[in-house]
């Protein structure tokens, strides 16, 4: 997967994903963009395949957008599984939690650093004011790195599956390079949702494996997009 | 090199009716054979078997557990497509379970 955060000239926040799965021919029939209504309003929007009740991809209005990415993987034994899944949420259903009941950015940033989950993940959190964009890099029970969009320079995150902070294998690096070199390009003068889609867009971003692209900023729910990806 | 892209279909899930009854209006949007095959294919492919001879142990043990909403949700998606609860369990760990 890749997630983006990318903020334009004007402090505005973008977020975007690509979900890539293997095997994913069939999930590409049945994805959908979901919208969850309480109280006769919509309460949070989100990405997923019927059947999947969970979210990787969502937006709540006006507050914040998340996104999770996987990260690598646990050896863990049976017995060891069944302790986990009493006290620890699996990642997807436990960001549709947080999307569901986070009041702000901060909390929500809050509730998917510390809630215990049952296994490594990135969750890629925007939020509606500048600068309010982080990846938390997290294990099963702790944060272990935040990255932060920062005036210094970042004013981009692309996440894909390993930590930012070390040199990822070739075929993952790939997808995060021509990303970091899309955006210096055109500057953040010149990014919308549109430019971040045709980021997402790009071979190897885009790859055989994508299922979805989803662009989306909390500040504007309305223009929450996601298009189901079928290379030829 | 792609082909064009596809909107997928917005739907509503309504948290104001009960779990069971929230993904229904969405199943209807899909044949449910169709949906049926392509669930069960992901299974098949994705999950694995160390793990489905996990949950059919561990069923029986959720009730009361953190997952307790979301399972009644699953639950109600089972009954409309006439698949077993183990199997919509294990759909809805399908990344999860891949890390595990």
């Amino acid at each position: 997967c890749t997630s983006i955060l990318v903020q334009d000239a004007n402090g505005h926040i973008y977020h975007g994903r690509n979900l890539d799965f293997v095997s994913g021919t069939g999930l590409r029939n049945i994805t959908v963009d979901v919208q969850f209504i309480k109280n006769g309003q919509i309460a949070y929007t989100g990405t997923t395949f019927i059947g999947y009740v969970g979210l990787w991809t969502g937006q709540s209005p006006y507050k914040f957008t998340v996104t999770g990415n996987q990260r690598q993987k646990d050896q863990w034994q049976k017995n060891a599984t069944e302790t986990l899944f009493k006290t620890h949420y699996p990642p997807g259903w436990f960001i549709r939690k947080t999307l569901e009941e986070a009041k702000d950015y901060k909390d929500a940033v809050r509730r998917l650093s510390n809630q215990p989950l049952i296994t490594n993940v990135y969750c890629i959190v925007g939020g509606i004011n500048a600068w309010e964009g982080v990846v938390i890099s997290r294990n099963r029970t702790d944060p272990v790195d935040f990255w932060l969009l920062n005036p210094k320079g970042e004013w981009f995150l692309v996440q894909i599956n390993c930590d930012h902070w070390v040199k990822c294998p070739r075929t993952t690096e790939f997808r995060k390079i021509p990303a970091s070199k899309a955006f210096n390009e055109a500057g953040p003068e010149n990014i919308n949702l549109y430019k971040l889609y045709e980021i997402l867009s790009l071979c190897p971003i885009l790859s055989d494996i994508t299922v979805y692209t989803t662009v989306m900023s909390a500040a504007n729910p309305d223009e929450y997009m996601t298009r189901v990806r079928t290379p030829s | 090199t792609e082909s064009p892209d596809m909107i997928p279909p917005r739907v509503t899930v309504n948290l104001d009716e009960a779990p069971e009854e929230r993904w229904l209006p969405s199943l209807q949007r899909f044949d449910q054979d169709t949906l049926r095959a392509i669930l069960r294919n992901v299974i098949q492919h994705r999950i694995p078997e160390w793990f489905n001879v996990f949950m059919k142990e561990f069923v029986d043990h959720l009730q009361g557990s953190l997952l307790e909403p979301f399972v009644r949700e699953i639950r109600g998606i089972c009954n409309a497509l006439n698949l077993s609860f183990v199997d919509g369990m294990l759909i809805n760990m399908i990344y999860e379970s891949s890390m595990l």
